[in-house]
């Protein structure tokens, strides 16, 4: 299991 | 004083720095509460498990975009001990779920790089004879744990009848010894400690909480109804009692109207753990 949180994208 | 900008490592001073790999503060968890085998507990088991996937990626993504500074690491948090109405064989008032059942979800976080909340709702058992039977689920570096007062019965009562359980800081520290003994031992990163609470009396001598680096406790305000009253129960029942980190809990069903991630975000402290039921 590898962590894969979401993040917004660049403006 | 705190400031708003310190919202995100309230509240209490002196709470312990966070460890490595720690979840939070540097991700807000949010997370999707039921049970793949009822329809009615919570947004997890209500729709087919391609289409909640989605949704809750999809709902991470809202908060990860209503708070660029914080990542979002959505969680699935199935209720893995079920207080029930009926006694059942080991006239306890709730039924654990099977192994099974549990490993489905689990692959589901697995598979997705997501955490998964393991929840108790002890209803004649208690949270010391519940968490053995989840450890050889916690020892995974993915798999919490979460604590339900509201049914936790003391005094021989019976869940969902008019009597509504507590939980004492007692307990607490134990899933908390628990929880830190699991991460020395297998050499994990800090667990996360989810207690829900929207009354006074639900959680006893909360300010004997005490907190451990290697788990981050979660006091999560799970009221439900317009946004005055969630604001209201938030600041008295867990602003009021500062453990470490805060929670807010979203009804699609009974919020009127459902707060979006925006205005949940005013709110100060600003809560850590969002869930949707």
């Amino acid at each position: 299991w590898r962590p894969r949180p979401i993040q917004a994208p660049l403006p | 004083p705190l400031t708003p900008a310190d919202s995100a490592r309230w509240p209490v001073p002196g709470a312990p720095e966070p460890l490595p790999g720690a979840v939070m503060p540097e991700s807000r968890i949010v997370a999707f509460y039921g049970n793949p085998l009822s329809k009615r507990m919570g947004i997890l088991g209500q729709i087919d498990p391609d289409s909640m996937l989605k949704k809750l990626e999809d709902t991470a993504m809202e908060w990860a975009k209503a708070d660029p500074e914080r990542k979002v690491m959505p969680a699935l948090h199935l209720i893995a001990v079920v207080a029930q109405g009926y006694p059942g064989p080991a006239k306890k008032y709730r039924l654990r779920m099977t192994d099974s059942l549990i490993e489905r979800v689990a692959g589901w976080a697995e598979e997705k790089g997501w955490l998964l909340f393991l929840d108790i709702q002890p209803g004649l058992s208690t949270v010391e004879e519940e968490i053995p039977h989840l450890v050889k689920y916690l020892t995974r570096p993915y798999v919490h744990l979460a604590l339900d007062p509201e049914f936790a019965m003391k005094d021989g009562k019976k869940p969902g009848t008019d009597w509504m359980g507590r939980m004492d800081a007692v307990e607490v520290n134990h899933a908390i010894n628990q929880l830190a003994k699991i991460v020395e031992e297998h050499q994990l990163p800090p667990k996360v400690l989810v207690v829900h609470r929207f009354t006074r009396n639900m959680l006893t001598n909360a300010s004997q909480i005490r907190l451990d680096p290697r788990v981050q406790v979660v006091i999560d305000m799970d009221g439900y109804g317009a946004p005055s009253g969630k604001k209201a129960a938030y600041k008295w029942f867990v602003v009021q009692y500062p453990v470490q980190y805060t929670g807010w809990k979203l009804f699609y069903k009974n919020d009127k109207p459902l707060m979006t991630p925006r205005q949940v975000l005013e709110v100060y402290p600003k809560p850590m753990y969002i869930q949707y039921q």
